[in-house]
């Protein structure tokens, strides 16, 4: 049990760390185990450096910064026991044109091995999509129908 | 495997009759204003494979995910989830359906292609395919950043769970 | 003690009724007094109506629907009781492109009042604004300049 | 009246040095990548205000929202609101200063135009121009949502305030 927690831990870490770092330029992040001799006496701590700054308490770090960490994570255990679906839900609402190009990108490459279900309000991220799934509301009833693209249905509100 | 569709009937805004939500693999983007149902796509699916409570999935209790209206109300909300499968779950045939009705006394019946399980047995069932009840691939909206939220402990059981 | 209770609450409400709907149209929006006989012995309930349903459990409306009706009601308080000035940081984030700019009227007009200090990640939120403040981080160090246009700084992460 | 700069020193990601950061009346726009210190801004105007505690800063104690990067660090953090008084402040100036200085140790001084107040005087004298302890004028990021979590005696609470 403690030999399979070490192998899961150390390989997600180390997507952690690598996807970050491509996440956040010049950043760093990573887990630490509290107690390395007993691991499941203690719990795992989440530690960021963002670039140009020293280790960072991590409610400190900005709401961007976070979503990045988050998603990091995220994609560092599908490296490791990948799911078959991803549900995404307004995940770039705190991320600025730049990350959430980012994230596009890296959610585009990582769907030749899983489905990725991405809602989203933006643009931005939509363009990465290879389809899109339009829905809207009329009397109270939800429908859904083929979208080419963003603009046409994306809010009409 | 992928989700190819859902199949909802009587589930929040999607209204009584029965409604296909096509899928399919990649990415796919859901995209409309605000209000139109588009996080309700992602709570039918949590529903139906017990992966959320009811706190999660925005209602009160299980019987207010049924579809009302002034008026009108549906009797069950139900949903099936079809997953084209390709090896991913232990089973034969190459087609997975995961479904869930609850009636209005907040009673669910699950069935995997039709045969009728206990919530726990789905949640084995699904935990050998990489579907945890931590369920880390699904992010709901505003949630992102629960990883970090979590205690270190929370985050040491998701490691575990997934080791 | 009361009396003066009972105005606050009927005029805000009031107002918190007009600019929702303003917001949101067809939908409603509305407080509650719990007891209405003895205030103090309970709370105030908020109730949303969107449009073309019936009244929502409030955690069931959508996260674009909450944000509008936060919104509203801040309004509503600032017409009974203006704040000097009002701080909003990414209030935009789960808004559509429409409720967006209905956002930004809403808060130009209301600046004529008062100051409104509006972070914001998203050009259309940022195209209703006075001014532009950008602010950028080097070596760890964040400064302030001057923006003529949005995409000139926004995202040059 | 309007919040016309902010004079900061120490505080957060601003640096050891003195740096002006003009407001202004109006309509204000912030805008810059993730990362960046908008943020901080709305934290350095509650922090000199006394509306917010280190938790809604976002820091595990005062002392953290003092300057530091390796190797150097600011021995104390501490913000000027500058703010245009048209008659909304009781005072004869038509200029009104509010500063706050908190020091390694997490003591704070708060100076109302230079002399120097308790935190609960600050408080009464801002509650009388609509700032409010509830801080309703003030939405940090992720919690514009704040006010529909709230209970109903919460609700009530924050009526009576401004009532
Ligand atoms: N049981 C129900 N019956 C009818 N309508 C419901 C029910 N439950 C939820 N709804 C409606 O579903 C709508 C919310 O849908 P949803 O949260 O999916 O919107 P959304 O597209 O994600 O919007 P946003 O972009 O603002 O997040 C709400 O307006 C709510 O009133
Ligand atoms: N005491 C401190 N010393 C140095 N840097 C600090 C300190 N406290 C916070 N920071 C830094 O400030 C940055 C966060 O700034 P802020 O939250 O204002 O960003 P932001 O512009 O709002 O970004 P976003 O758009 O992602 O919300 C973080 O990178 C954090 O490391
Ligand atoms: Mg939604
Ligand atoms: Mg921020």
């Amino acid at each position: 049990k403690l030999s399979a927690f070490n192998t899961a831990f150390d390989s997600i870490n180390e997507g952690l760390k690598r996807v970050f770092a491509e996440l956040s330029p010049g950043g760093r992040a990573y887990m630490e185990i509290e107690n390395p001799q007993d691991p499941f006496s203690g719990g795992i701590n989440l530690v960021v450096k963002p670039k140009g700054k020293e280790v960072q308490y991590i409610d400190a770090i900005s709401g961007g910064e976070k979503t990045l960490v988050a998603l990091a994570l995220i994609f560092a255990i599908q490296d490791y026991r990948p799911s078959p679906f991803y549900y995404f839900d307004e995940v770039d609402a705190h991320l600025d044109e730049v990350n959430a190009r980012r994230i596009g990108e890296l959610i585009r490459k990582r769907s030749e091995k899983a489905q990725f279900i991405v809602v989203t309000l933006r643009e931005v991220l939509a363009s990465y999509a290879d389809r899109l799934i339009g829905v809207s509301i009329r009397s109270g009833v939800s429908r859904v129908f083929p979208v080419k693209n963003f603009f046409a249905e994306a809010s009409s509100g | 495997a992928w989700i190819e569709k859902l199949v909802v009937e009587g589930f929040k805004s999607y209204g009584k009759g029965r409604v296909e939500i096509p899928l399919g693999p990649g990415f796919i983007g859901i995209v409309g204003p605000n209000g139109a149902g588009k996080s309700n796509i992602g709570d039918a699916i949590s529903f139906a494979l017990g992966l959320a409570t009811a706190k999660t999935l925005r209602a009160k209790n299980l019987s207010y995910l049924i579809y009302s209206k002034d008026g009108e109300a549906s009797q069950y909300a139900y949903v099936e989830v079809h997953f084209k499968n390709e090896g991913t779950f232990p089973i034969e045939e190459d087609k997975l359906i995961l479904s869930r009705k609850v009636d209005k006394e907040g009673r669910s019946v699950f069935r995997i292609n039709g045969t009728v399980v206990r919530e726990r047995d789905l949640r084995d069932f699904l935990a050998r395919t990489g579907l945890y009840e931590s369920a880390y691939n699904i992010v709901l909206q505003g949630d992102v950043i629960r990883f970090l939220k979590m205690t270190p402990v929370e985050r040491r059981k998701l490691i575990e769970e997934v080791a």
